[in-house]
Parts: C-alpha cells; sequence; structure tokens
C-alpha cells in the first residue's frame, strides 16, 4: 500500500462503511451487491482481453462472448431481480456499454409495459430466451427528439390485417439504437400509424429483422453497423432501413392504443405511454451520472494525494497536489456533486416506481410531473456530469490523458447521454412547457402540487426580479 | 423585492430557499419574456421560441433547486453523527458552489448583494479545507472494486507508478523490440537519403 495513501485513510472522522451502507440502501444491499461482483470477478468464463489493446472488431467479439456467458450464468445463479441483472452486468461489463444492453433495458421493459397479456405469451420468453434478441429503433437519421418529426410509417391494410413498415426517405432510416447493426434479430420500431386513411402518431411495432435461426436479414430489410463512433466500442449500434415490410396486426403493442382488425383505431388514455421506456431511461441515466461522477472523483482523488509535485513553501518536499487549493476547488464540488447526483438518482428510481405502479392502477395523474423531472434531471445532471468529468481528467495532469487512467472511457462512454434519449437542449424545454404550464395554474389560482408547488409560495410572497 | 440580506450561509436550509426563490423567479421572467413577446403580435409558437434561452435557464434553475433540496432531504433521515457532519460539508459545498458559478442569477433576482458573492467565495474556501482530511474516505465509500473502476491512477493501494509502467510494457507496439516498420519503411528511406 503507498504510505501516502495509507495515511489519508487513517485520517478519516467517520465509518467508510457506514456511508457505503447509506449509498447502497442499506447493509444487504452492499452485501448482495459484494458477493456478485466477487461471483463475476472470480469466475475465468468473464476473463478478458484489455480493451484497449484491442480493435473496435474485437471488442464487439469479446463483449458478446461475455454477454452471451453473462446470459447463462444469470440462468444458472437464478438472478432474476433487474437491479441484481443490473449489478451483474455492470460487473461483467465495467463502466462500459455491451451489445444486450437495449434488449435488456429497452425491449424487455417495453415489452412489460405495453404488450398485451397476448402478446407477452407470443414474444416474451423467446425474448427471456434470447431466441429473440431486440433492440428499440425510435431515432432516424434525420430525427430524433422532435418525435412527431419522425418519418417511417406504418400503415394498416385491413384485407390483410397487416402493417407495412417503411422508411420513405433516407432521412427517416432508424440511426442509433445499440444492438441493432449485428445482434438483435427483432426491433421494436416508433413508427407514425396510418389506418383508415388519418395519421395518428407515433406507435410502437414489433418488427423481425433478421431470420432466427440463420440470423439472415429477412426481405424488405436493410441492416448494419454504424461505423464507429466517440467512444461506444463495445456496442453495435445500427441502422434499419425498411421497404414495405409487412408485420401482423399483432405486432402493434396494443395494451393501451389499439387496432381493431378492421381499422378502428382507440388512442391510448395518454399520448405520454408510448414514450413510457424512455422516460424509464431517463430516470436512470441520472444515477448513471452520479455514478460516472463517483468514479471520476475517486480516480482523480485518489491520484492527487499519490502525486506529488512542485512546492508550497521554499525547501519543503514536493506536497501532495491535493494539498493546492486549486486541486481541491476543481475535484471536491465533483465529489459534492457525484453525492448530490447519488441521493437524486435514488430519488428517481423511486418516484419512477411509484408513478409506474399508480400508471398500472390506471391513475395517469403524476404522468405529467414524471415526465417533465425525468427529462430535466437527466439533461441537467448529463451536462455536469459532462463537464466534471473533464475536469477530472485535466487534473490528473498528464497521465489523465493515458486511457491507463480510465478517464477517457469514462468520457467518452458517457457523453453521449447528454443527447441520446433526449438532446439536452430539448428535454430543458420540455421540463420549461411544464414549469410554464403549472406557472400558469398558479396565477389562475390553482394549488400545485408535488415538485413545482413552490410556485404557489413564490406567488404569496410576491417576488420581483431586480434590476442590477 | 425578495429581501438579500441576513442570509446564514452556514444553514443549509436557507440555501435551499435561495435556490427555491431563484428558480421561481427565472420560471416568472420566462413567463414574462413569453407575455411580451405575445404583446408583439407574435404567434404563441415564435414568442416561445423567442424566450427559449430564458426558458431553458428558468429549466436548469429549477432542476438545480430539485437537487439541493433532494440533497438536504436525505440530510434529515442520516442520524450518525460524524457521517451527517460529513455530508452537510458537501451539501453546503454543493450548494455555495453553484451560487458562486451562476452569481449572476442570485445578484439579478436581487437574492443575494455583490458583498455576498465575495462571502460565498470564502465560505467555499473553508469547505475545501474542512473536506480535505475525508476526501480519500469519501471516495472510497463508493465501494469501487479495482477492477470495475479498471483505473491505474485511481488503485485502492496508490500504487500508481508501478504499474502503469507495467500497463504500458503491455501494449501491442511493444510487443516486440523493433516494430516491422522499421523494416519497411525507415531503413529502406535511410538508404535512399
Amino acid at each position: 500500500m503507498n504510505p501516502d495513501i495509507l495515511n489519508e485513510r487513517q485520517k478519516a472522522t467517520f465509518d467508510i462503511e457506514k456511508l457505503t451502507n447509506i449509498l447502497n440502501g442499506g447493509p444487504e444491499k452492499t452485501k448482495r451487491r459484494r458477493e456478485i461482483e466477487t461471483m463475476v470477478l472470480n469466475d475465468p468464463d468473464f476473463n478478458e482481453q484489455d480493451p484497449n489493446f484491442l480493435s473496435r472488431s474485437e471488442r464487439y467479439d469479446q463483449a458478446v462472448r461475455k454477454s452471451a456467458q453473462m446470459i447463462l450464468k444469470l440462468r444458472e445463479y437464478g438472478i432474476a431481480d433487474p437491479e441484481e441483472i443490473y449489478c451483474y452486468k455492470s460487473c461483467v461489463h465495467p463502466g462500459r456499454p455491451e451489445p444486450l444492453d437495449l434488449h435488456l433495458g429497452m425491449f424487455l421493459p417495453t415489452l412489460l409495459n405495453q404488450a398485451t397479456p397476448e402478446q407477452m405469451d407470443r414474444f416474451f420468453m423467446p425474448a427471456w430466451n434470447l431466441e429473440i434478441i431486440g433492440t428499440y429503433a425510435q431515432t432516424e437519421m434525420g430525427h430524433g427528439t422532435h418525435l412527431r418529426g419522425l418519418e417511417t410509417t406504418a400503415t394498416y391494410d385491413p384485407a390483410s390485417e397487416e402493417f407495412v413498415l417503411n422508411s420513405p426517405t433516407v432521412s427517416s432510416i432508424k440511426w442509433w439504437p445499440g444492438g441493432l447493426g449485428k445482434t438483435s434479430n427483432h426491433a421494436i420500431v416508433l413508427a407514425q400509424l396510418y389506418t383508415q386513411g388519418s395519421c395518428h402518431g407515433l406507435h410502437a411495432f414489433i418488427v423481425p429483422i433478421r431470420d432466427m435461426n440463420t440470423h439472415v436479414p429477412l426481405p424488405g430489410i436493410v441492416v448494419g453497423d454504424i461505423g464507429p463512433k466517440f467512444g461506444f466500442s463495445e456496442v453495435d449500434n445500427g441502422f434499419l432501413k425498411l421497404d414495405h415490410v409487412r408485420i401482423p396486426r399483432e405486432n402493434m403493442l396494443m395494451k393501451y392504443a389499439k387496432v381493431d382488425p378492421d381499422g378502428t383505431y382507440f388512442k391510448p388514455p395518454s399520448d405520454k405511454l408510448t414514450y413510457g421506456t424512455m422516460v424509464f431511461i431517463r430516470s436512470m441515466i441520472v444515477g448513471e451520472s452520479a455514478r460516472a461522477l463517483a468514479k471520476s472523483s475517486t480516480i482523480a482523488i485518489r491520484y492527487s494525494v499519490v502525486r506529488h509535485q512542485s512546492e508550497i513553501r521554499p525547501g519543503e518536499p514536493e506536497p501532495q497536489i491535493l494539498d493546492y487549493q486549486t486541486q481541491q476547488y476543481k475535484l471536491f464540488p465533483v465529489l459534492a456533486m457525484a453525492y448530490a447526483f447519488t441521493f437524486v438518482g435514488h430519488y428517481m428510481n423511486q418516484t419512477y416506481h411509484r408513478i409506474t405502479g399508480d400508471i398500472h392502477q390506471g391513475d395517469f395523474s403524476e404522468l405529467p410531473e414524471l415526465h417533465a423531472l425525468s427529462a430535466g434531471l437527466k439533461a441537467f445532471t448529463t451536462w455536469a456530469a459532462n463537464s466534471a468529468i473533464e475536469v477530472c481528467r485535466m487534473s490528473c495532469g498528464g497521465h489523465g490523458y493515458s486511457r491507463s487512467s480510465a478517464l477517457p472511457d469514462i468520457y467518452v462512454d458517457f457523453t453521449p447521454t447528454c443527447t441520446y434519449e433526449g438532446e439536452n437542449t430539448v428535454m430543458m424545454l420540455q421540463t420549461a412547457r411544464y414549469l410554464m404550464k403549472s406557472y400558469r395554474q398558479s396565477r389562475a389560482g390553482q394549488q400545485l402540487h408535488g415538485i413545482v408547488s413552490y410556485l404557489n409560495e413564490a406567488e404569496h410572497q410576491r417576488i420581483q426580479p431586480q434590476l442590477i | 423585492a425578495a429581501k438579500s440580506t441576513g442570509i446564514d450561509f452556514n444553514d443549509l436550509s436557507s440555501l435551499v430557499e435561495l435556490y427555491k426563490l431563484r428558480a421561481a423567479i427565472l420560471v416568472e421572467l420566462a413567463a414574462k419574456s413569453i407575455q411580451k413577446e405575445l404583446q408583439h403580435k407574435k404567434s404563441q409558437e415564435d414568442a416561445w421560441n423567442n424566450s427559449a434561452i430564458d426558458l431553458v435557464r428558468a429549466s436548469d434553475a429549477h432542476c438545480h433547486y430539485v437537487v439541493v433540496k433532494l440533497f438536504a432531504d436525505k440530510l434529515g433521515e442520516i442520524d450518525a453523527a460524524p457521517i451527517h457532519s460529513v455530508l452537510l460539508t458537501l451539501a453546503r459545498l454543493y450548494a455555495l458552489h453553484g451560487m458562486s458559478n451562476n452569481s449572476g442569477d442570485f445578484l439579478q433576482a436581487g437574492l443575494l448583494e455583490r458583498s455576498q458573492v465575495i462571502e460565498v467565495t470564502s465560505y467555499i474556501k473553508e469547505l475545501l479545507s474542512e473536506l480535505r482530511p475525508n476526501a480519500v474516505a469519501l471516495v472510497d465509500a463508493f465501494d469501487f472494486h479495482d477492477r470495475m473502476l479498471n483505473s491505474i491512477l485511481g488503485r485502492y493501494d496508490g500504487n500508481v507508478y508501478e504499474n502503469m509502467f507495467e500497463w504500458a510494457r503491455r501494449s501491442p507496439l511493444n510487443s516486440t523490440e523493433v516494430h516491422e516498420s522499421f523494416h519497411k519503411y525507415l531503413k529502406p528511406l535511410r538508404s535512399k537519403l
């Protein structure tokens, strides 16, 4: 053990283990997490070559091998709790996205939340057993966060009781979904629904894209990898062009919206339900921001007590760089932010599960607030974390540039969160829409509830901005 | 006007209150910006677009308030005094650092005076010194296994330099003492010069 870091540990004024338990949500959770970590880290099947020294294709290949092993082991050990699956996955692919992320994190949850019982019977177990490997294709080459602008169409043909999925333009080609390029054989495709001559907006469809035995792309499907990116080297983010691909009527996710065999359309109780999976991911991203910050600050702070540089007082030995006020000013606010976002992440997780529980009971009243909060906090935390990771890297001097520090990888794998699942400025404007609506309601004398209730209080205090 | 005097910068709940007022004021400013645009006979859509900077600023302030509030709420659940104390220091640092970085908002809203902005900076310096002895313990509490962190600089045992050297030696470029590019390009080049 390096004597400097040993000395630092002896200075602590609190019980570290107790704080770890608070961060993990209790001693049992810490214990279980460590059990899972030990299980994975001691398993020779998960040994790997250092990805820093591999090509992208080799990194994808290694990740698929480990993901396949992971699925087998999860079954073998009977790990089925989503939190534990997430923990196991994070140990198998530490800090890196992997090819089955979208299958586990978006395809399966979308089925759970938006499929009818009949659709669950048809799709869930095959998906659970990886006969169906799915992804979630929403973003298009020319259209991102503005969902009404998406061009892919799903036109209902009552004669055959099928939907015809089509990418009418180059800009409508689905672009970016993880696992779409080479891994998946199905995609949940978000497309504008046309039936009886009318467009009813965006709806979700389960589209087979590759033969389930040979894995060859099906007729009418053009699919592949979008090429090297800023990070995400293990993931085959893909493109998908649909040329009048026919799928049965039963492949539209119909838990909320419905299309009858004759083409009659029944709208969902809330149009926001279609985007439920995105809200789930946005809520999770808040916790991911905390995790990226926790890792970055751990690296930079530990290194800053090991590294000695220059001198504060002439003639004395080189001090630890963490003794410089400028270094503390760079790193301690990041550390504070890591703790703040960890607690916000816990809150978002609990709030998401509470409100989705209400939705399953038919209560949609809190959905708009969840939508606004998850959008805003996703943008706020990812913007802040993105800059803070870079602060950590810069605070490690020349060694922060080395891939061995892990900071470049944390940065490149985290940065896309600022744009995926909703570009951040657009997310902030969605939150603003909710704030403006709430503000108008408060002005009209309505009592606001939840996190915006302070707008009522502010009204009472007659706050006026001052010019300076 | 909001009162800017008598702020206790040691009191986290006062800081939460300031963030709340900042958010409320920026939401109101954004709403007024839209209203002003509408009075100039702009359409609702154009009024929205012409107020977008204010709207994003309002959302940002709202989220910032939510984060500070949730951090403060969390502290209310923690009984162990030494942990409560160090987390309180972190929470105050988070809040005051945010105020310093966004001092323009707080000044414009009349929530802070210029002298108080300077006061905020000196509180931040105090908090940095207060946190220094616990810095490593606070990151240790995240409890990342070395193989999960996968960072030589961030190793738990702090043995950075020897492991960095070891890692560099594993680079594929070091698999042979002489790289083939020397024989393919540099040596022939030498004979041509």
